[in-house]
């Protein structure tokens, strides 16, 4: 059991130091087991330092810089054992602008290589912008959902009107 | 295993039949606050076989059928059907003939709810166990909810690790 | 100790109220405190219902919902006790664009009335475009923030570079 | 009394002196993930006494002074400055007789922090006091930081109570 969650922790650590350079662009990350006498009671800490900034544990990283190391974190581990589906809900809210366009090419190049069908829920104009087909949620009538195809300028003016 | 499609009807906001079709690439999801989003979200979470109420929002399971609004009445039942293309009849798949598979998952007022695949009975640990083997299921690491990102962020080093774990 | 906290709770609830529905455009909310022996142990619950749906505990609304209507309870404790300054951090966060709007509205309405100055951190372009002056913060030299007066268009071409 | 200016040296981000003129009515800041938005909120939250390390993403109150970055070494010491407009001489700010007051916080490495207004050193409990005083406070209902919200609706009832009087 120990030795199989050492390995496996060291299979999703390269995978998070390779994604969390690709999303920043630079810089570099690692993730660490607290101090434990079982390995099994262990915590997962977090180091990373943005390009041009000093290492510091991941409460010190700004709301978007947090965000985007988590999502370098969560992938990571999909990556070692990617499957067919892969739903995000509103993830990209606290990123600017820069790191969504980052974030998506992320999604995009693991859409490619692992064939998974990703659905992704956002209010984000230029996440919507980069994604193959788009899908509006409407209220119409109160309280009961609909579901249209639609395409971008309409769905544009759809986040904007509740 | 390919998904293809995800249908609702009843299940919370989705009070009609509704359905998104899943296509290969990144399908976005968009619309203002409240509008039923995050329900589409849980409604494959559910179909998975999340058995935690809490975890999609609700005090007891039957929370997720419709509850009526000011323009319409309560259902008495919520369903939700994915669609699966099985042509390639892998892993656990391959116990099945069918090139497509539909797994529905239904509850009903006091009544509880029931799987079936190609409309046979199944318990729920079989749908869990065939989602499980394609690497997926409502706690897997692809299926990221909403504020789950911060949750993760804020977590305790021992509770990030169990996240984790759960996923992997 | 007892009946001032209730009293101050009544005027909370009085002014969640007006907020809640001009923040939804319509719709329905108030506070309640949860069973206990003593009122100073009790919690704050917090029910809504927005326009055309039915009310329900504060857990079941929407992502963007629930924001809006915390943003209500928080400044309905604001108005009972008004400050000078009132700093919000991207508390824009999940909210679509009509939302936006009317909070934005709402902020503009309670600096006319108590005469506090607000300053709003955010990345939401209809933020941006609602405020009287806009403070970009930049990282020319990586690791050193420098703040500058921008107009929008520079403000919305900021966010978009890192 | 009206907040008129901010201004920072050393803190956080700050390496060098840096201020934002604090007017009438709504004033924006913006910029990219991680320039210093949020560093601008805890550096007035400090001045204005905070004492909680935690609470402004820290380990330590000496955090707070610029620890260097690739292109410049830390720095030895972090100094807020806060302006106020005290024409009307209200409440317990009648106390001082200039129109103008200068409130400032400093802390040096390994020498704890001191608290100025106008010059004359004061306690922290002063300057907690004073801000009481005009309903405003690093904790109180106007100043919303990051999360906060967020907090706020995730918190247990009794939770959210506590917030709330913290406030009130
Ligand atoms: N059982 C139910 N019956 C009817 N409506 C329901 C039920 N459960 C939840 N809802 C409604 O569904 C709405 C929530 O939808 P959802 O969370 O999917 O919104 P969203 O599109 O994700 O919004 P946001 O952008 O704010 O996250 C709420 O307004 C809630 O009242
Ligand atoms: N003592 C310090 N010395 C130098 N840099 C620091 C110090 N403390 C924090 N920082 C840096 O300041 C940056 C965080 O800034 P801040 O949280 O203000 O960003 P932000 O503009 O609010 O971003 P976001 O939009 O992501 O919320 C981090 O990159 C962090 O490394
Ligand atoms: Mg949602
Ligand atoms: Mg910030």
């Amino acid at each position: 059991g120990r030795e199989r969650l050492l390995k496996s922790f060291a299979e999703v650590n390269r995978y998070f130091e390779t994604l969390f350079k690709s999303l920043f662009n630079g810089g570099s990350a690692e993730l660490t087991l607290t101090e434990a006498d079982d390995p099994l009671d262990a915590g997962l800490e977090i180091l990373a330092s943005p390009p041009g900034k000093k290492l510091q544990s991941l409460s010190l990283l700004s709301g978007g810089e947090q965000a985007l190391t988590a999502l370098a974190l969560i992938f990571a581990v999909f990556l070692t054992n990617p499957s067919p589906i892969c739903i995000l809900d509103e993830v990209d809210a606290p990123l600017d602008d820069t790191n969504v366009a980052r974030f998506c090419d992320m999604l995009g190049q693991i859409a490619e290589e692992t064939g998974t069908r990703f659905i992704v829920v956002t209010h984000h104009r230029l996440t919507m912008a980069k994604m193959d087909r788009l899908y509006g949620v409407t209220m119409e009538q109160k309280g009961v959902s609909r579901i249209v195809s639609v395409d971008l300028q309409t769905a544009e003016r759809f986040k904007e009107s509740a | 295993m390919i998904f293809t499609n995800l249908k609702m009807t009843g299940f919370k906001s989705f009070a009609e039949p509704e359905h998104i079709s899943i296509d290969e690439g990144m399908t976005g999801i968009v619309g203002p606050n409240g509008c039923g989003k995050s329900n589409i979200v849980e409604s494959l979470r559910w179909l998975m076989g999340e058995s935690s109420a809490k975890s999609m929002r609700g005090g007891e399971l039957e929370d997720i059928i419709f509850a009526g609004s000011a323009s319409r009445p309560s259902r008495n039942f919520a369903e939700v059907t994915l669609t699966l293309d099985n042509t390639e009849k892998k892993g656990s798949a391959a116990q099945f003939a069918d090139d497509d598979l539909e797994i529905t998952r239904r509850i009903e007022r006091g009544k509880g709810s029931s799987f079936k695949i190609n409309g046979k009975a199944v318990r729920a640990r079989d749908v869990q166990l065939l989602f499980a083997d394609m690497a997926t299921g409502s706690r897997s690491s692809g299926i990221v909810s909403q504020g789950k990102v911060g949750a993760l962020i804020n977590a305790k080093p021992v509770e990030r690790r169990n996240l984790l774990e759960e996923a992997a």
